[in-house]
């Protein structure tokens, strides 16, 4: 059996957000260590994952690794009906094919449940090596998701190149091509209070052509995170990563393009 | 223009 409660439904809404377009269906694998995602989109170009670890519930509990096999459109729906301040409960008892979600408004005068279908899902699951990127830049999430959507009305791949001073983001299409440079940086906004800043470490200078149509999905990932990091290594997908707060994250790969 | 590659080139099954 399965018992989670999440102190805020805003946590899971924003997570099934920035998934449900990428992945319709996947198993949510959940064992004494958290509830945990691995699916590629249909054409193998882009894997989503997420971990949230046991400690971010408060209770948790799951006596036995479980996959439970989850349409998102559905799910995406019946967060709809949760308020973000509610307190989400999410149960699975063993051998049925129903997932329930308990909604509790911050009052309490209001507790919603709703089922949800099980699906039989087979997943296949990618072993992702473990190497130091060559490069590891650190930046506002809010500006990463600007940039890419300023790009994609040029083009439809953008080329990252990162080096010690900063990161360019370049883009070219049939009627032009733009470029935005963010540079390596560290701020102090007017309150003192450290505003999002940039950070570059790196072992080699990386430049990696990738998809703004799959990066723009990636960015609905942003309201998550003040941060997103990118961990890049030449000729090798990217690692995008967004925290979610304290308790875990969502990780999103992209296959560069390549030349011939 | 470059090629999309796949993940699967990258990284095996489990």
């Amino acid at each position: 059996m399965l018992e989670a409660r999440l102190p805020a439904a805003s946590i899971l809404k924003k997570i099934v957000e920035s998934i449900k377009d990428l992945v319709s269906q996947a198993n949510f694998d959940c064992s004494e260590s958290g509830i945990s995602f691995q699916a590629m989109d249909e054409s193998n170009i882009a894997l989503s994952s997420f971990l949230l670890r046991a400690d971010g519930f408060d209770p948790y509990r799951c006596d036995r690794k479980l996959s439970l096999g989850i349409r998102f459109a559905t799910l995406s729906k019946i967060l709809k009906c949760a308020g973000n301040d509610d307190v989400v409960v999410i149960r699975y008892a063993d051998d049925t094919d129903i997932l329930s979600l308990v909604f509790e408004a911050p009052d309490n005068n209001r507790i919603s449940e709703f089922d949800i279908k099980l699906l039989d899902i087979s997943s296949e699951y990618l072993s992702i090596p473990e190497q130091e990127p060559e490069c590891k830049v650190k930046m506002s999430s809010a500006e990463f998701s600007r940039i890419c959507r300023d790009l994609i009305t040029i083009g439809s791949s953008v080329v990252i190149d990162a080096t010690k001073s900063g990161v360019k983001f370049s883009s070219t299409g049939d009627d032009g091509s733009g470029s935005i440079l963010i540079k390596q940086s560290a701020s102090v906004d007017g309150d003192g209070k450290a505003a999002p800043q940039t950070t570059v470490e790196m072992s080699e200078p990386v430049s990696l052509e990738l998809s703004l149509k799959y990066l723009n999905n990636f960015t609905k990932a942003a309201p998550l995170s003040e941060y997103v990091v990118m961990n890049m290594t030449n000729d090798s997908p990217l690692m995008l990563q967004f925290d979610v707060s304290d308790i875990g994250y969502i990780r999103y790969f992209l296959a560069p393009q390549i030349k011939d | 223009k470059p090629n999309q590659s796949s993940l699967m080139s990258f990284f095996g099954k489990k």
